[in-house]
């Protein structure tokens, strides 16, 4: 395990909000877009980080991703314990730098009463000065997606009792990278005050949240836009998220399948300047079919001489196609 | 569109992302300028074109008709931005991701 340094080098983007009690809410269409989620403190953040790097040339933390994960609050063994799901990172994504980001109060420690001694009778009990405001320490543990165990201990860190309630920021480096080479994605941060918990705290805007500084090696490659945003509705579930637009239907995306000739050059929409050809490697239009996946790999075009040799290299290995879905073609046709 | 210049040029273009159904889950920016190039890489290539060495000579080579083909030069970008980008990923969380390449600044004949 890891004793982290208390306070190391956290990029500058994260001590620009260590020490705030409440950052002022962001104003713009940013916050607007997120809707309720803009009230919690991770989304500020990250409000305020966009607003930051979205200059030209600016590297957020020396990379060119930051992630963010939300905490899910869950009572285990009657102790308060914040669980991060960190799976949506990328293979292409290097660490540079983690930080765990949570808010604390004072705790000042009651009074405590000294029992009366037996045999002088009413006599008033005298209390005790209160001692020392109670330290508190960060335990985090890592675990894989299935597992019931609590987890490996990755690190504990002693915290001083804050002279008031404030954000603070921890690097977390180590245990986010050692957690992740060992595939262990699913993080635990437990605050622990030693004495009973006063209460398992609620669900709140001052929930605990962990950011990634990551240099995504593949942001480079072509398309790299469509690897990470061409995707189909994200909140896909039963029940149409209350906040989700009105057009991200509840309905499974239909595949479309397209004449594949070989290794597509441009980003034309197939099908409109062709028609599915009919041939032996015509791949049957299937309505039942589901997306395999949400997200769509890239084909490459053939060149005009290429398309002209239609069928005889269809399906080369390495080629990738662009689909669209019916409701996007019709679009693309009216436009 | 139509008092556009025909050299080889930055024309303006503005991509709304509600426009390419990205909108769901891109928080901002909701739009930004894109531009796009356009134009002829004819010879004798201006100055302003910036062509490469090799877009030179392929013109000359056209101009001459030595081999019958050879198409023009074409209108590409030259210099380009990045733009940061915010949005959520599939388990809702926020993330920003500064993509290289996504504006034009210059196009040239390559």
């Amino acid at each position: 395990s890891h004793t982290v340094p208390a306070r190391s080098a956290l990029p500058a983007a994260a001590d620009g909000l260590v020490g705030h009690k409440d950052a002022q809410w962001p104003l713009g269409d940013a916050a607007a877009a997120l809707g309720p989620g803009a009230r919690d403190m991770v989304a500020v953040h990250m409000l305020r980080l966009y607003e930051k790097y979205s200059r030209r040339g600016a590297r957020p933390g020396g990379g060119n991703t930051v992630r963010s994960f939300r905490a899910r609050l869950e009572v285990v063994n009657q102790k308060a314990v914040y669980f991060f799901n960190l799976t949506s990172m990328q293979d292409s994504e290097m660490i540079l730098t983690a930080t765990f980001h949570f808010y604390s109060e004072p705790r000042w420690p009651q009074a405590r009463e000294v029992p009366c001694k037996q045999r002088a009778k009413n006599a008033s009990c005298r209390l005790l000065p209160p001692g020392p405001p109670a330290r508190q320490h960060l335990l985090f543990r890592s675990l894989s997606q299935n597992t019931a165990t609590q987890g490996l201990l990755r690190g504990a860190m002693a915290l001083a009792p804050p002279p008031r309630g404030l954000w603070q920021a921890k690097d977390i480096s180590p245990i986010v990278k050692a957690a992740r080479r060992d595939g262990e994605l699913l993080l635990s941060a437990q605050l622990d005050a030693g004495e009973k918990d006063p209460g398992v705290p609620r669900p709140s805007p001052h929930a605990p949240y962990i950011l990634v500084y990551a240099n995504d090696l593949a942001i480079s490659e072509p398309n790299s836009v469509a690897v990470t945003l061409q995707r189909y509705d994200p909140f896909q579930t039963g029940d149409p998220e209350p906040g989700a637009a009105p057009n991200s239907s509840a309905d499974p995306r239909v595949r479309r399948a397209t004449q594949v000739t070989g290794p597509l050059q441009d980003n034309e929409l197939p099908g409109l300047d062709e028609r599915p050809a009919h041939g032996p490697h015509a791949q049957p239009y299937h309505k039942h079919e589901l997306w395999p996946s949400p997200f769509r790999a890239l084909k490459s075009r053939p060149g005009r001489k290429d398309r002209r040799r239609k069928g005889q290299d269809a399906f080369a290995a390495s080629s990738q196609v662009l689909d669209f879905d019916e409701k996007t073609m019709q679009k693309a046709r009216r436009k | 569109q139509w008092d556009e210049p025909r050299v080889c040029s930055r024309r303006y273009l503005k991509v709304d992302f509600a426009d390419i159904g990205w909108n769901e889950w891109i928080i901002s920016p909701k739009s930004f300028d894109a531009y796009y190039c356009a134009g002829a890489c004819e010879f004798p290539m201006p100055k302003i074109v910036r062509p490469s060495n090799h877009a030179t000579i392929q013109s000359i080579v056209r101009a001459v008709g030595i081999v019958p083909g050879i198409p023009e030069p074409c209108c590409v970008p030259d210099k380009m931005n990045s733009l940061g980008v915010l949005f959520l990923d599939e388990n809702r969380n926020v993330v920003l991701k500064v993509y290289p390449n996504m504006s034009v600044e210059t196009c040239a004949c390559r």
